[in-house]
């Protein structure tokens, strides 16, 4: 008699298996050749998580050698797109969001009590058995650190050569340029011809572009704040930079145009909810160089509003800018030596550093706050286009 | 269970520059 044993379909614990022959085929379908374009539509950072179950399963299995041969493969795999990739901000982008969140994952699952806390019964049987991989975390944390600085490298790239047309030479401010110093209306109307002319809706597109592509990824919203105050600064730098060399710029009517282009900046962060990234306070030494251009600059009180006023300008730059001041017409006078001379006596106290120019490389340190997810291992399905089919669901 | 969980081996890694020295040399290696 035919005995049928009935087998009760084995609950997906959450883990994927491997053979390991199969470990290059792997990093090269999820790392080395993925378009992130693929996995749209699916749960972001979905790479991290399938790379996490099968760390998974070789620490289940207590198979040190292929936790060390699977993660060492990863990172040099995601190092040679990032090469390969060095000036793509969306592929550069998806390895910053996958990197941090194998990071998270190796936190949240560490059976760190700390990294717990916020974990459901659930996903705490996720946790790794065997082996703590807190020196790996310090890899992945340092190549985070890496990625990112890639990432900002090909943002900046991109905005610089937009900076100072949209900041400084491109009026949208209607009637403006009928006072505009005389004798340098031509230059202006000039660039507008030219092919490195750009308007702050230029500089505009382009951010909303590279936040729409961070958010889609999934990267961490700390790290968002961290790239837009970044990129923040490197547009204060560059365009206070450029006013302190160029007379032509340093007129009241493009103080006026700076002001306002500096609060569509302001309008478009609190659009896209970044107002707490710190980005504007970046700005402030170009905010105050805009009203000092449009402050009067004739009598000892106006010196006094001048000095209380431009904290975050040093005295050597105050100073550039009063010499360079342009007067818009036969009817505005230059700013005279005597009112210069009392500025400088005002500031005379004042502990400022000596260089003129801000360093526009200048990085912030970036940090990577620990950043949970709420997904469960057991939920996550492997779409067909990866052609992962030889991972085993265990 | 009152049972306390065995303690996980650290598994010792290199570091990033110490691993970009290795796949270098791997590289070069190869022809």
């Amino acid at each position: 008699r035919q005995v049928t044993v009935q087998r009760k379909e084995k609950d997906f614990q959450g883990m994927l298996e491997y053979h390991k022959e199969d470990e290059a085929l792997l990093i090269r379908n999820l790392v080395t050749d993925l378009k992130p374009q693929m996995l749209s539509g699916t749960v972001p950072c979905l790479p991290a998580y399938i790379l996490y179950m099968c760390i998974r399963h070789a620490d289940y299995t207590n198979d040190d050698l292929k936790v060390h041969s699977l993660l060492t493969s990863t990172i040099n795999g995601i190092k040679k797109v990032l090469k390969k990739h060095n000036d793509d901000f969306e592929m550069t982008s998806f390895w910053l969001s996958n990197t941090c969140r194998l990071l998270h994952c190796l936190k949240q699952y560490s059976g760190d009590e700390g990294f717990m806390t916020q974990n459901t019964a659930k996903q705490n049987e996720h946790c790794l058995k065997n082996f703590d991989l807190t020196e790996y975390r310090q890899v992945l944390s340092d190549l985070s650190i890496q990625i990112y600085q890639q990432l900002i490298k090909i943002a900046e790239g991109v905005l610089q050569p937009m900076i100072v047309s949209a900041m400084l030479e491109n009026e949208s401010i209607q009637g403006l340029s009928g006072v505009k110093p005389t004798g340098y209306r031509k230059r202006s109307s000039s660039m507008v011809d030219g092919d490195n002319s750009y308007c702050l809706e230029a500089i505009i597109r382009q951010m909303n572009s590279f936040h729409t592509v961070l958010c889609d990824q999934g990267l961490d919203p700390e790290i968002i704040l961290q790239v837009f105050k970044q990129l923040f600064y490197m547009i204060n730098a560059v365009t206070l930079n450029n006013l302190l060399l160029r007379k032509d710029v340093c007129s009241w009517s493009t103080g006026m145009q700076l002001r306002y282009n500096i609060s569509q900046l302001e309008e478009w962060l609190r659009g896209r909810n970044l107002q707490q990234s710190g980005a504007v306070q970046t700005m402030e030494p170009l905010i105050q160089a805009a009203q000092l251009l449009q402050l009067k600059k004739k009598t000892r009180e106006d010196a006094e509003a001048i000095c209380s006023l431009c904290t975050s300008l040093s005295t050597q730059q105050i100073v550039k800018i009063l010499n360079l001041y342009t007067p818009l017409n036969e009817f505005e006078e230059r700013v005279t030596v005597a009112f210069i001379r009392t500025i400088q006596a005002q500031l005379q106290e004042r502990n400022d550093p000596q260089q003129l120019l801000l360093d526009f490389k200048h990085m912030f340190p970036v940090l990577f706050p620990f950043n949970p997810s709420s997904l469960t291992m057991d939920s996550i399905h492997i779409p067909a286009c990866l052609n992962l089919e030889f991972l085993n669901e265990v | 269970s009152t049972q306390r969980p065995r303690p996980r081996v650290l598994l010792k890694a290199p570091t990033l520059a110490e691993m970009e020295e290795m796949t270098t040399s791997e590289e070069e290696e190869s022809p």
